[in-house]
């Protein structure tokens, strides 16, 4: 069982895209999945039609006050499960602060899915933020997902979130923290702007990012609306294509040797 | 003099590039402006080419040690100014949280400006969030001016953040809070979604609803990664175009009877 973080402080990246049509790539291929919301937008929730149901949330899970298992809820698709979230979310930072063990809530929540072994990925979509959410995430993760725009803030912020990961492992709330993976969203063969930011990040962190480009289409900005991911929504179009293929390199990069 | 907040929790809707274009056409309009930059990516720095100098930013003057005066920077565009921001200011949040006047104390740093009339707007681009620097921002402004993307996700997130106002209004930081302005962005003429979400929005928020719609254009995406604003790097286009139309709307709206 791995916890994968799909982080970027860099907001509007295709991190909720990203955590939703790859948990049901992955699920589609017999993995067991869970997603779990942790921005209190609660975007993933939306995505996956589960808005009527967000009156479940982490907040006690993260306070100890409940268990994380009274949380999940079954989605329509098979093998792909989730922890919905809600505004309310946004007030638990501000509790947590206050907590001594402030950076280690979440690992601590989610510790009792390490040991039962249910799940065979844990996807958390993270707020676009620095924020407390975002760092408890960092410190609960196994490694790091990051999606990124082919466009120029994003690639600043790919700078700042190796800084953050160093300072999250400095801290001694997980040393083990990794950036796993980059996956390049949005690329948008009209620009020349795209392919200059592919050749530079591939240059700079070459290995950790996926050979799958994940292109912009309009199939993909539609596919939420519905409540629907892109393999329900559009299966033979490109989106879907798209995260079939991150769905089979993530395997491969997964499967235990 | 007013200060506004350009804020939308939902991450990548055009916050950063509203500010530091609306800026840019207001202050070409002769009026003076300063930008702060709220958020810890430091966006708005960069996109005016200033990265450089982000060794200044808002910690030391949120907790009262230094004034915001001394954080105060010209840039290379007459009476634009800037408050620069980095990384560090992340770190702000859990020293803010501890503190009695946690929701305030942005507001207490702006006061000096409020007295001496230097500016005649104060325009905040704030980070895509629900936390601490962003109900600072919401408790110090005059009103919000909320960019929000033709697609699905950004819809849900104006019921939220009209949620948020109620919040901070009922706490009693800012009665006085409302929102001003919403600008459409990146509107893209070859979804249907783009169409339906403008309609949409008209019609549940209609007067508030600002007239100019920002398209979607390959040189607002490309401008920031030359440090320049549109008015700068393209100033013939439509991006351009649509900047200073909002301008000239923004100043009919305020404009003192
Ligand atoms: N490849 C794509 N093609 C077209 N539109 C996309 C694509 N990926 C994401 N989008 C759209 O772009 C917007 C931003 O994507 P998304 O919400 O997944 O990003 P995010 O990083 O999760 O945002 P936030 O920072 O707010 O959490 C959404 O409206 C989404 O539908
Ligand atoms: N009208 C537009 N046409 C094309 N690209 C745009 C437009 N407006 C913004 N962009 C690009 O879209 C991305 C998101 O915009 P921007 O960073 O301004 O949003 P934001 O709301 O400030 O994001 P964050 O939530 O991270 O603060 C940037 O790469 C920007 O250059
Ligand atoms: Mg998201
Ligand atoms: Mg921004």
């Amino acid at each position: 069982m791995k916890i994968i973080a799909i982080a970027n402080q860099k907001g509007g990246v295709g991190k909720t895209t990203t955590a939703v049509n790859l948990g049901h790539a992955l699920a589609e291929k017999d993995q067991s999945i869970l997603i779990v919301d942790l921005d209190p937008q609660g975007n993933a929730t939306s995505a996956l039609g589960m808005q009527e149901l967000e009156s479940e949330n982490l907040y006690e899970a993260l306070l100890g006050d409940e268990s994380i298992v009274d949380k999940i809820l079954p989605t329509r698709i098979e093998r792909l499960f989730l922890v919905p979230a809600n505004l309310d979310l946004a007030g638990v930072e501000v509790e947590i602060a206050r907590m001594s063990d402030h950076l280690t809530r979440l690992s601590k929540t989610l510790s009792i899915l390490r040991d039962d072994q249910t799940f065979d990925f844990i996807l958390l979509d993270c707020p676009p933020s620095l924020g407390i959410l975002m760092t408890n995430a960092l410190a609960a993760a196994d490694e790091l997902l990051t999606p990124i725009q082919c466009e120029y803030f994003a690639l600043e912020g790919l700078v700042k979130i190796v800084r953050v990961v160093e300072q999250v492992r400095g801290s001694g709330a997980n040393d083990q923290l990794e950036i796993g993976g980059i996956v390049m969203t949005m690329f948008d063969g009209r620009t020349n702007l795209s392919g200059q930011v592919v050749a530079d990040v591939r240059e700079h962190f070459a290995g950790k990012v996926y050979r799958t480009v994940v292109p912009r289409t309009v199939r993909l900005s539609e596919a939420p609306s519905f409540g629907k991911t892109i393999l329900e929504y559009d299966s033979g179009g490109a989106g879907a294509y798209a995260y079939r293929a991150l769905a089979r390199e993530f395997l491969k990069r997964h499967s235990s040797p």
